[in-house]
C-alpha cells in the first residue's frame, strides 16, 4: 500500500549549518520520511528535502508517546565512541572508551545517561552499544 | 537512498518553544 508519511510542525525557526539538513521556519509543516536514532530526521517541504532536528519538530496527530521508550533506570551499557564536552549544565563530558549506562533514549538524540553516580545528557552520536560496566 | 545525517549532534530543543503538553 502507500507510504503515508507522518506531518509534524516546526516549533521553532531553524538555521540550517550544513548542506544535507533543511532550514525551517517556526509553523512549517513537513513530512517525515526516515527518523535516525540521533535525533536527525529526514524531511520534506514542498520541494526541499533534508535533515532536521526532531527537538525542533511537534507531531501533528497529538504527543508521541508511543514511540517514545520509557526510562529504563537499570540503564543499558554503551561505550562512548566519541569524546563530547559539555555545553550546557545538563551535559556530561566523557571521554572516547568510557563506558556509560544509558537510562533514557529520547528521540531528539540527546540521551540521559549515567557515569558512576553522575547523570545527564549526551549525544546517542557518540555512542555504541556494548560493552562491560567499569567497577 | 539518502543521504546520511549530518555527523554532528542535532542542537538541543529550543530553549523558549519546548514542546507543549497536552
Amino acid at each position: 500500500g502507500p507510504i503515508v508519511l507522518q506531518t509534524y510542525r516546526a516549533i521553532a525557526d531553524y538555521e540550517k549549518s550544513s548542506t544535507t539538513e533543511m532550514a525551517l521556519k517556526a509553523g512549517d509543516m513537513v513530512d517525515v520520511v526516515e527518523k535516525s536514532e540521533n535525533g536527525w530526521w529526514f524531511c520534506q517541504l514542498k520541494n526541499k528535502r533534508g535533515w532536521v532536528p526532531a527537538a525542533y519538530l511537534e507531531p501533528m496527530d497529538g504527543p508521541d508517546e508511543s514511540e517514545e521508550q520509557e526510562p529504563n533506570y537499570a540503564g543499558e551499557v554503551y561505550k562512548v565512541q566519541k569524546s563530547y564536552t559539555a555545553v550546557e549544565e545538563d551535559e556530561l563530558t566523557l571521554k572516547e572508551g568510557d563506558t556509560i549506562e544509558v537510562i533514557h533514549k529520547l528521540l531528539d538524540g540527546w540521551w540521559v545517561i549515567r557515569k558512576d553516580e553522575t547523570t545527564g545528557y549526551y549525544p546517542a552520536m557518540y555512542l555504541q552499544k556494548g560493552g562491560e560496566v567499569d567497577t | 537512498t539518502f543521504k546520511q545525517p549530518p555527523s554532528n549532534p542535532p542542537p538541543r530543543p529550543p530553549p523558549d518553544a519546548r514542546k507543549k503538553q497536552p
